[in-house]
């Protein structure tokens, strides 16, 4: 399901879990005008890391394993 | 698996912990207990030991708190984050905080179990970052495992000997249960437990895995069953799709489990019985849903039944001998699911493809044909 007919809750969701999760930080200036954006290619390194389908949107699947009761330490290695 | 960095690791081999305070969901004993096993998960295969204080600062501090709670990583709530912890250093270093808002069990799939989450957080303790193998401790998802029967995958175990070395101290004369690996779905000799189709995708099942194969996809996604279908069992010895009724039926021992999409199907498990299985069946080797006949089979040894899906009752004549109606089988089945219109029977690590309707054997191909390795 392509991101614009998520809920804008899901997305916001979506959004929160990439910032905690894989370091996606605030998408801002011409950058998002080119190619993709920073949220779709988070949403593939997710995909890609959680073995999912790489779609680089928020599907179905994607929003699923996000709702999963889960660790709270990042997957990318923002602690470091 | 992956680690924090060469550098976030205990220098010592002996290390302190401390627990703070308790969660009202379990008795303290309990609490004890869990997390002396927890920490035992690790010491067991690594030359690491943890020696428990009750006051002052040890180097892992084990807390039960909610939201914020002065480490700027606030918890969310029941669901969601459910604990975490930092990696090896002063401070807040090697501490592991549990979300108080989850609620906590000792063996139970009724909450999260505190042993699971433990083991796993005291894994970022030692160093180790998520791993992205399913079925790994360190996988970053929760899922239900039972703490009587937990062995350290190996996955993990070559994740924790990597930053730690081996346990030095271990008695070579007793013999420690084989790491569980995650099956390589490319494995010509894999025999696949069942496959079914299910919405368009093909699944196939291995252990306590299963893999979904879309049209479009390039790879198989591997996951846990139990991370699509929680109450699904594991080992399971047949699957098949009834496409009326969208929904997927698991075999296991005498038992039979349906889910539509991804959720149970109420009444279920029942019996084989409840197929037209006569008693004496304890367990079905496959099971083949016939789009064009609406009969399913169900292998048994070297014979099989033919179950008429609208009638609910098992066929006259049967069972009968696998070999006299498909050309070529001469051993057991081991799963079995159609697929535009052929039928493919996989038979050790073999998938034979056949023509239903006259029982012609096309080809005979490897187990690892659909999953494009």
């Amino acid at each position: 399901v392509p991101l614009s007919e998520v809920s804008m809750e899901d997305e916001s969701f979506a959004k929160n879990y990439l910032k905690k999760f894989f370091n996606l930080t605030e998408e801002e200036g011409p950058a998002v005008r080119r190619g993709i954006s920073p949220l779709n290619k988070k949403l593939a390194e997710m995909q890609r890391f959680f073995g999912l389908k790489i779609t680089g949107s928020l599907d179905a699947d994607t929003l699923a394993m996000m709702k999963k009761p889960r660790c709270g330490v990042p997957d990318e290695q923002v602690a470091r | 698996f992956s680690i924090f960095g060469n550098n976030f690791k205990w220098q010592k081999r002996s290390l302190t912990y401390r627990i703070e305070n308790y969660t009202p969901d379990m008795s303290v004993a309990e609490v004890d207990y869990s997390i002396d096993k927890a920490l035992q998960v690790w010491a067991k295969v690594t030359p690491l030991k943890f020696q428990r204080i009750y006051s002052g600062i040890a180097d892992i501090m084990i807390s039960f708190v909610r939201w914020e709670h002065g480490d700027y990583n606030s918890f969310d709530g029941p669901g969601k984050t459910l604990a975490h912890a930092f990696a090896p250093g002063d401070g807040l270093g090697g501490d592991a905080h549990f979300d108080d808002d989850e609620f906590f069990t000792f063996r139970s799939n009724r909450g999260v179990v505190l042993f699971i989450v433990a083991a796993h957080e005291f894994g970022h303790s030692l160093g180790l970052a998520h791993s992205s193998v399913p079925g790994a401790l360190m996988y970053p998802t929760y899922s239900y495992r039972n703490p009587d029967t937990f062995v350290l995958p190996q996955d993990d175990v070559r994740g924790i000997q990597y930053l730690y070395g081996s346990n030095s101290r271990k008695d070579p004369s007793v013999d420690d249960p084989k790491p569980p690996t995650t099956p390589d779905v490319c494995d010509s000799t894999m025999v696949l437990d069942a496959v079914t189709t299910h919405r368009g995708e093909i699944i196939f099942f291995k252990d306590s895995f299963l893999w979904r194969s879309y049209p479009q996809s390039q790879t198989p996604q591997q996951s846990l069953i139990r991370s699509l279908w929680p109450s699904a069992p594991v080992d399971i010895d047949a699957a098949y799709e009834n496409r009326q009724l969208d929904t997927v039926f698991l075999f296991k021992g005498r038992k039979v489990w349906a889910f539509t999409g991804n959720q149970p199907v109420r009444g279920y498990p029942k019996t084989l019985t409840a197929f037209g299985l006569p008693k004496a069946v304890r367990k079905v080797d496959a099971a083949l849903h016939d789009v064009n006949s609406g009969k399913t089979l169900f292998f048994v040894g070297n014979s099989y039944f033919s179950y008429d899906e609208s009638r609910k009752t098992m066929e006259q004549g049967y069972p009968r001998l696998v070999n006299q109606a498909f050309t070529g089988l001469t051993r057991r089945v081991t799963a079995a699911f159609q697929h535009k219109g052929f039928t493919y029977i996989y038979s050790g690590p073999y998938m034979y493809e056949y023509d239903l309707g006259t029982g012609t054997l096309h080809r005979v191909l490897r187990n690892s044909y659909f999953l494009r390795c």
